[in-house]
């Protein structure tokens, strides 16, 4: 018995929740083709880390999680307006001044962009779709970024799209809004849930991911007037299913075929690949499902949850009214409320020995660790359609705020049918 | 809807194989 019980908890020192302040590769991939390190963007692996005064507290991710979390739903209702409950002025009136859609937990790739290549870090985004960066000359605004901002006058391979172009219409679907047009170019915009956006120039140059991989005439926003923190990024990687997100732009040479490993903490790197070099060997698939409302997401038919080896009794209707999303953006697992309360209640149950602590914003089950060494918890398992069960690690079961303050790192959604 | 976020997915290898319409999920993908 004591066997089976231990087969089903991770066991951990208490000091590895948190990062370390030095950076730890870690990634295995990297030597294959197409491949990028992808790095925590305040993590001490990250180049945007010299920023340390804009790094927000755990409690300020939060809340961008939740602007980015609205940011999708209200996304979701305007394409079918009636669909959903969402207040959309809820959305509208969150502070540009938190961040933006893309939140604060994110990470980060860095590509080079035009001939001569200038590096941008950029957020990879599986959430979104159009690419874009800062452009010089900046007509209107620009944020604060760490990498110098690109100067399309400086790349010989640079070019402005037109207003005539069928691609320039492509934008409607990829941006949320119809695109613009000034002096014959085609002007992108793309407005996120907390009032942030990026307006400029939608051009053309070459993407270069890593040396051997160059992708000439790559169609990206070439932003002139920007607002938004974004944490010192230079911009974003759209990875959606929009045709003009990076997958389908590169669709010929990567057959619409990329992975990623997220890195255990922000003191150690993962990596994004393109092409179907990266693949484990041990890899199990589930069906990618379209969500109506929002085709450009990739969707995900969740079955159940496992807590501690022992299967959640939830019912299979609670995970298929809203339908669910892999988001590489959000930060906290969204859940139906009625499989988060019994995944709460299994989860405290089978950590009754540690002392709680306060609640964290939108997470309620939060746990002091500050007087142990080492501590145990149960593993959880997510169950996916096709049988395909994926247990969680061990770092991505709790978000830590600090060792008194340790939380599980779910949240329920307000109605089952969100 | 519910989402599936960047907490849950570390040291996961995530594969996107959006021509044959499948995600597939590795443990360890990382290290």
């Amino acid at each position: 018995a004591e066997s089976h019980h231990l087969q089903h908890r991770h066991t951990i020192q208490v000091s590895s929740l948190l990062p370390s302040s030095v950076c730890s590769p870690a990634a295995q991939a990297l030597d294959k083709k197409a491949s990028l390190p992808v790095v925590h963007k305040h993590g001490p692996c990250s180049r945007l880390h010299q920023d340390k005064a804009n790094i927000p507290t755990p409690a300020e991710v939060l809340l961008q999680d939740e602007a980015r979390v609205k940011s999708i739903r209200s996304k979701l209702a305007k394409i079918y307006p009636g669909s959903s409950n969402v207040e959309e002025t809820d959305a509208a009136t969150l502070p540009a001044k938190d961040g933006s859609v893309v939140g604060s937990g994110n990470y980060i790739v860095t590509v080079g962009l035009g001939t001569p290549k200038k590096d941008l870090s950029l957020i990879f985004d599986t959430g979104s779709d159009i690419t874009w960066t800062q452009c010089q000359p900046c007509v209107r605004s620009c944020y604060k970024q760490q990498d110098p901002i690109f100067s399309p006058s400086q790349s010989s391979t640079y070019s402005n799209i037109s207003c005539t172009s069928t691609v320039c219409n492509s934008l409607a679907s990829a941006t949320g809004n119809s695109p613009g047009c000034s002096s014959s170019t085609c002007v992108y915009a793309i407005q996120y849930g907390d009032s942030s956006f990026s307006v400029g120039f939608f051009a053309k140059d070459t993407l270069t991911l890593t040396p051997s991989d160059v992708y000439n005439d790559f169609l990206f926003g070439c932003g002139q007037n920007n607002r938004g923190l974004f944490g010192g990024s230079a911009g974003l990687l759209g990875l959606g299913r929009d045709k003009l997100s990076l997958p389908s732009q590169t669709a010929l040479k990567y057959k619409k075929f990329f992975s990623y490993c997220l890195p255990s903490s922000a003191s150690s790197t993962g990596f994004l690949t393109f092409g179907d070099g990266g693949a484990s060997k041990s890899i199990k698939f589930t069906t990618l499902s379209t969500i109506s409302q929002g085709s450009s997401f990739y969707g995900i038919d969740i079955t159940g949850i496992s807590v501690g080896g022992q299967k959640l009794s939830i019912a299979a209707s609670v995970f298929t009214a809203g339908g669910a999303i892999i988001d590489s953006g959000t930060v906290i697992s969204r859940l139906p409320p009625t499989a988060y309360a019994a995944l709460k209640s299994a989860f405290r149950k089978q950590m009754s020995q540690y002392p709680m602590a306060q609640p964290l914003s939108i997470l309620d089950t939060c746990y002091d660790f500050s007087k142990y060494s080492s501590v145990s918890f149960p593993k959880i398992s997510f169950f996916f359609s096709g049988g395909v069960e994926v247990p969680i690690a061990a770092k991505g079961v709790f978000y830590v705020s600090s060792i008194s303050q340790v939380c599980l790192g779910f949240a329920g959604n307000s109605d089952d049918s969100d | 809807t519910g989402i599936f976020g960047n907490t849950q997915q570390k040291t996961l290898q995530v594969l996107y194989d959006g021509a044959a319409g499948r995600l597939g999920f590795s443990t360890g993908g990382c290290t």
